[in-house]
C-alpha cells in the first residue's frame, strides 16, 4: 500500500509544468525514501529527474516498492483539476494498475476523487556519475528564465560562460548578436542575489541548444533560486529546489565544437 | 556552434 499525502498539492502542479512537455511517460517510483522520477527526451539531448522526499509529504507510507507508470500528459489534466492551494494525497495498492489522487480544498468543503489508469513503461534508468563542476552558479529562476527567452531570439545556441565573479550569457545569430552578464553580487544569502563558485580559477564556456533551456524554465515557479552547474565536455546541470525535501533537475547535453 | 552532443556518451544505463 502507498499513501502520499501533500499539504502543497501546487508542488505536484508545478512539477508536472517542468516535466511533461520533455518527457511524456515516466515510471514514478514510490519507495520509503520518497518518490521518484526520470526519463530522457526522445533525442536523448536532457534528462530529467524529479526527486520528492517522503518528508516533503505530511503523511507518507510505502510498504512495499511501487511504480507508477504515469501518461504526463494525462496527470497534467487530472492535476489541473486542483486548486493551488489543495492538499493533494496520492494512492496506490501494491502492484497498481491504476493511481487515486485525492484534492482536498484548503477550507476542506470540497473533495475531488480521480483515479488514472497506470501504463506499463520499459524505462532504463541511467546512473549520473559523480562529477566534479568547475563552477556553480545561483541565480534568480525569473532572471535566468528571461536570460534564456531574450537570447533565444538570437539564434539557437545559448553559450554560458563564468569566470571569476561573473556569469555571461551571449546568443548570436542572422539577426545580430547578444551578450548578457550578471555580476556577483554582495550578500548572497538574499533570493534575489547571484552568486559564482569555481573550482579553480580557470574559466570554462560551454554552447547548449537554447530550445532545451526554454523547456527547463518552465520550472521556474517551484524555486525563487536556480543553480547552474558547469563542467567542460560534461553535460549541464539546472536544479530547481522543493524546499527542502526535493528537487527537479535537468541534465542538457553541449554541443560539441566541430 | 558545433553539433549537439547525447547523454548516452556521458550516462551508462542501469
Amino acid at each position: 500500500m502507498f499513501e502520499a499525502r501533500l499539504l502543497q498539492g501546487s508542488i505536484l502542479k508545478k512539477a508536472l509544468e517542468g516535466i511533461r512537455e520533455l518527457i511524456t511517460s515516466g515510471n514514478w517510483e514510490c519507495s520509503s525514501a520518497g518518490i521518484s522520477m526520470q526519463g530522457m527526451d526522445p533525442s536523448h539531448v536532457a534528462l530529467t529527474v524529479l526527486m520528492l522526499q517522503n518528508d516533503l509529504f505530511d503523511q507518507f507510507r510505502c510498504d512495499r516498492n511501487v511504480t507508477l507508470g504515469l501518461n504526463h500528459a494525462t496527470f497534467s489534466k487530472i492535476l489541473k483539476c486542483a486548486a493551488n492551494d489543495d492538499i493533494i494525497t496520492l494512492k496506490a495498492e501494491d502492484q497498481p494498475d491504476e493511481c487515486n489522487l485525492l484534492f482536498q480544498s484548503a477550507n476542506d468543503d470540497k473533495t475531488s476523487d480521480f483515479i488514472i489508469k497506470l501504463t506499463d513503461i520499459d524505462q532504463e534508468t541511467l546512473g549520473i556519475p559523480d562529477t566534479e563542476y568547475a563552477a556553480t552558479v545561483k541565480v534568480p529562476s525569473v532572471e535566468f528564465q528571461r536570460i534564456c527567452r531574450d537570447l533565444s531570439q538570437f539564434g539557437d545556441t545559448i553559450i554560458i560562460s563564468v569566470k571569476k565573479g561573473c556569469v555571461e550569457f551571449s546568443g548570436t545569430g542572422e539577426i545580430g548578436s547578444a551578450k548578457i552578464a550578471l555580476k556577483e553580487s554582495g550578500n548572497v544569502d538574499d533570493d534575489e542575489k547571484v552568486s559564482v563558485e569555481m573550482d579553480k580559477d580557470t574559466p570554462c564556456s560551454l554552447s547548449f541548444a537554447s530550445r532545451y533551456l526554454n523547456y527547463f524554465t518552465k520550472a521556474t515557479s517551484l524555486s525563487d533560486t536556480v543553480t547552474l552547474q558547469l563542467c567542460p565536455e560534461h553535460p549541464l546541470v539546472v536544479s530547481y529546489d522543493i524546499g527542502d525535501n526535493g528537487s527537479l533537475k535537468y541534465y542538457l547535453a553541449p554541443k560539441i565544437e566541430e | 556552434h558545433g553539433h549537439q552532443s547525447s547523454l548516452d556518451s556521458f550516462f551508462r544505463k542501469k
